[in-house]
């Protein structure tokens, strides 16, 4: 799991 | 964050507040499209499924606590509470047009094969069409209320400062999704024809209408 993914926008 | 995502955010928010208020204000639901609420409702159940998971900051959470609960309300309100002011006749886009194009989209174009990551995208590029039934639904009846072009301003407005957040993120934080700038890019372009008869009438205090 890429944790580069952390989606931090609405 | 920066400032072009936080006062994208608050155009966000004031389009969702906007609707509400026109809804509650009139007691009337004419003019709206149900569908593209329905759209939306989907956008943020699809996207927000790490609420509980995924604590990005007090901020974040609030923001998607406040956008689910309004979508669904407003949806609730369109089709039952105001049911009898709902224009159905004219709001007749196929959702299916939009919603099997971009599951498929989603499963094949995605930044990682998982459910979360691909309901993520899928929310994504929904949100870029969420807005053709509104759209198509005032083009049939060629005309919109003041307050509901102001919603639709707003709203088209949010995502065009999102393109400039993902500019400034790109440069200063070298971070950068093109799934989102691309949907974001194409979800902007389709408000495009609309921004230009809201600034030629409406803000010269006219009526919003199409040229029929």
């Amino acid at each position: 799991h890429n944790h580069n993914l952390v989606h931090d926008e609405l | 964050m920066n400032a072009f995502r936080l006062v994208g955010d608050l155009c966000h928010l004031a389009a969702i507040v906007l609707l509400l208020l026109k809804i509650w204000k009139s007691r009337s639901v004419a003019g709206l499209s149900g569908k593209s609420q329905i759209l939306f409702g989907l956008v943020f159940v699809t996207r927000y499924l790490d609420l509980v998971t995924n604590f990005v900051s007090p901020y974040n959470t609030i923001m998607k606590v406040f956008f689910l609960s309004s979508s669904i309300a407003t949806v609730y309100l369109i089709y039952t509470k105001f049911k009898a002011t709902y224009d159905g006749n004219h709001d007749t886009f196929r959702m299916e047009f939009l919603l099997i194009p971009c599951a498929l989209l989603a499963i094949v174009v995605n930044h990682e094969f998982s459910p979360m990551e691909i309901l993520w995208t899928f929310s994504i590029y929904l949100e870029a069409v969420a807005i053709l039934p509104q759209l198509f639904m005032i083009s049939k009846t060629g005309e919109a209320e003041t307050i509901t072009s102001h919603y639709l301003f707003a709203l088209g407005s949010y995502r065009g400062l999102y393109i400039m957040n993902w500019l400034y993120r790109y440069y200063y934080e070298n971070n950068f999704d093109v799934i989102a700038v691309v949907a974001g890019i194409v979800q902007t372009v389709l408000y495009c024809d609309f921004f230009y008869l809201y600034i030629t009438k409406v803000l010269q205090g006219k009526k919003l209408q199409l040229p029929a």
